[in-house]
């Protein structure tokens, strides 16, 4: 049973990137077998790992140029795999607008690493457009990383309306799968006001573990590695094993 | 003269609105009529001073369904007016993309409103998109809000290359007015690593005033206040009141 999650929010730099990857290291370190999926632009998550992005990567699986095996690369964290993204991504944004199944692109590349892993994530870009519908139509649950800021619940209406419009047309079986607090800072009252604001509007969605802000998360990306790798004793760290096994557990 | 400055950065949550709106309300405060125009669906600039997203805006204002007067509104900040975004916008994206003169739009637009105000600063969604583009096609400068980390500066290659195509293709007057540091935390190495690369590599273009991170800038958006009405004797309310002087002496 593989469970694919993807990371949206139309925000931008409110963690979605981080919590793939960290996420993604911790249940890969309890064994399970993860796939990260890079569908940015940006390839941050890519970069993350290490992962080659002048190698074949989402962009040619999504446009059949290569197939699933040859897109998947290895990591240096075990257990763990990622398909990189590349710049020329930014261009399936138009290129896809004239297909008629321009939302099932990611969904139908995918097909066939199913089974292979325990989780696939993806990674989407900070917008409501084609990528990130591709990403809310390939999968199961939708988890969305939120930074306790002002502009960030700002957003919540908007891409709550976005899910449930996918959900009606393109997309049944996906479910919020979780709200995930990042960057908190419980010396600002701002931060509390919001966890206090998103926990009394959502209830049990949202996870018990809040991600504190911890510059030790903000370094790995630049030695290319998943924190459980750069400082497995940091808050940072600490936080995301908490969430993966709160994720495991709700199964 | 009119300046026509839009804030660019595709990553996502940099200090794109945080700036355009406190820099805006520094040059307002200073005596220079500013002309606040929100580019982004998310619609942050607007909030940023109250905007009313429910009047016309610019996306009417693009698609010719309201005129030049009829899409600005007041502030409670005087000299600092404001057109706001409204979450049509996001459609425009789809909509431009048959038309010829589709990276135009925003330029033809705000034509008429140029004269009346010393200053017309847009700012623009975390993208490389149409939107983006509409806004790199209008102005005369880019100012590139840069968050000092990792993923920030990774993206500066891939903005540098479109920056470059518009100047050859679309608007050859357009010039780099500036790179801003952003939520710059001098406790940690990451930044300042960042803060000496990029000035290693872009000496003199980048702004000598810092931005650094500070809870008041969060804070402020949630009253729609700038920050110089929210709290003028933090450290945000310094540091932009700075770049706003640092931005009259460029000339
Ligand atoms: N808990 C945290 N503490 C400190 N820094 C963090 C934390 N989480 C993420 N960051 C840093 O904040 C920035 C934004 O995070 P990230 O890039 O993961 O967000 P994103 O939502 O993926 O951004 P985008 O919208 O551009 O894709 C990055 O520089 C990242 O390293
Ligand atoms: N110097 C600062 N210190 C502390 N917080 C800041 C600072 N500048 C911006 N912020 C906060 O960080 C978040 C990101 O800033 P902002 O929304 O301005 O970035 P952006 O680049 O416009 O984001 P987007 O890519 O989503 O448009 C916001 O919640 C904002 O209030
Ligand atoms: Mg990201
Ligand atoms: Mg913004």
């Amino acid at each position: 049973m593989t469970h694919i999650i993807v990371f949206a929010n139309q925000k931008g730099g409110v963690g979605k990137t981080t919590t793939a990857v960290n996420l993604g290291a911790y249940l890969a370190e309890s064994g399970k077998q993860v796939l990260l999926v890079d569908f940015d632009p940006q390839g941050n998550l890519s970069s993350s790992v290490g992962g080659d992005r002048s190698k074949p990567g989402v962009y040619e699986l999504i446009g059949r140029n290569a197939g699933a095996g040859d897109v998947v690369q290895r990591t240096d964290s075990e257990n763990l795999w990622v398909v990189p993204s590349s710049p020329d991504l930014a261009g399936a944004g138009i290129e896809l607008v004239e297909e008629s199944r321009r939302e099932f692109f990611l969904k139908d590349a995918i097909q066939p690493l199913r089974g292979r892993y325990d989780f696939i994530l993806i990674d989407s870009p900070p917008s409501l457009g084609i990528l990130t519908l591709n990403g809310l139509v390939a999968a199961e649950e939708v988890f969305i990383p939120l930074q306790c800021e002002y502009f960030a619940l700002e957003g919540l209406a908007q891409l709550q309306q976005t899910i449930r419009s996918v959900q009606g047309r393109l997309n049944s079986a996906l479910k919020i799968g979780g709200i995930v607090f990042t960057m908190y800072d419980s010396r600002t009252r701002l931060a509390h006001e919001v966890v206090e604001e998103v926990v009394g509007h959502f209830g049990r969605i949202v996870f018990r573990t809040i991600i504190p802000r911890n510059v030790r998360l903000s370094e790995a990306p630049s030695y290319s590695m998943p924190i459980n790798r750069y400082d497995p004793s940091c808050l940072g760290a600490k936080s995301y094993r908490e969430l993966a096994s709160e994720v495991l557990e709700r199964g």
